[in-house]
């Protein structure tokens, strides 16, 4: 069960670092940016969990609605010998329908994109078919990881959608707008 | 089998986007720091894997001939919607036993800490007795992948060693000074 493997390193190695240190990030991020950021619901890193594991790079491709805006402050980490390893958060700006902007941190769950490649390698031992399973595997355990972790309450917020059949920008636009 | 996915993501995700770079970043940092990174072994990223998964975040308080120097330039890399998101590696400088300093691109390989913090956590299912196991597991799975990955050939040197015998310190010591 790879997705097993995946999900635990997403939350030991990235989530369960950055989420405790967002609101902190947030507050004087909005400091220097009049209050951009003041609603709660923006206030929570939105991480996209397309059930195809198709993953863009740049979320500003998907979507014409969707602009990078800015980066949160940095956070540094001492971590496996690295010194000041650097996480960073992405915030971006959403049209809605009525072309009003919405801001959002928002951001790909990596580990598919590591799934969608281990499924086009052969050596990997994975097949295209194994890869849907694999990313409902995922998602589940992420959700009861989350869902038991104290130090991240509040901080998040699973966007799962299955891109298989409608296009990608619908996806995007619905979730995020719905906001 | 966990350690499978995380060697498969640790090449995916990290070691196929900077070594392919890295004697680029090296070349850039020697023309301003003196041509330090002269000698073609210190011109490899040393992944060091202790079969305890007993990893350290800072290599400076493992063993007091080593020390932090400098990091070489940064990476920046548009991924899964992080938009220029920075891969960072540490050079440091290692005491001989004659007190004469070598330069080392050296990190401990981060899957290893996920695998131990997972031992240590009751809800992901995986005791310590596996731990053992599933290291060496992870540092067989990888060495097949990088040797038969083209893009980063000579550019990498896996430094394995049982440090549950031996301190820490000695383990560190006698691979780093062997080069
Ligand atoms: N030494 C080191 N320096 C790096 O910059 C780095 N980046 C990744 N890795 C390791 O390679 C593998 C693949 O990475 P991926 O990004 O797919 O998964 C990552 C990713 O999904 C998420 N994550 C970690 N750091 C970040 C980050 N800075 N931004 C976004 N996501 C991140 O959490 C997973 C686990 O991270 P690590 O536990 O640090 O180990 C990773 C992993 O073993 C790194 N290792």
């Amino acid at each position: 069960n790879v997705a097993h493997g995946l999900a635990w390193s997403f939350y030991l190695g990235y989530l369960k670092l950055v989420l405790p240190n967002l609101k902190k990030a947030i507050s004087s991020f909005n400091k220097e940016n009049s209050n951009l950021l003041w609603c709660e619901e923006t206030c929570k890193l939105h991480i996209l969990i397309p059930l195809s594991c198709k993953i863009h790079s740049n979320l500003s491709e998907v979507d014409s609605n969707i602009q990078f805006l800015k980066d949160l402050p940095l956070l540094y980490i001492d971590r496996a010998g690295v010194k000041g390893r650097v996480y960073k958060n992405s915030i971006y700006k959403i049209f809605d329908e009525d072309q009003r902007p919405h801001y959002c941190i928002v951001e790909y769950a990596t580990p598919l994109l590591t799934l969608y490649e281990m499924s086009g390698t052969t050596s990997a031992g994975f097949s295209s078919e194994d890869r849907l399973q694999q990313a409902k595997l995922f998602y589940t355990t992420l959700k009861d990881i989350l869902e038991s972790s104290l130090d991240c309450r509040n901080c998040y917020r699973l966007v799962v959608y299955d891109d298989g059949a409608t296009s990608e920008d619908e996806a995007q636009n619905t979730h995020f707008l719905s906001q």
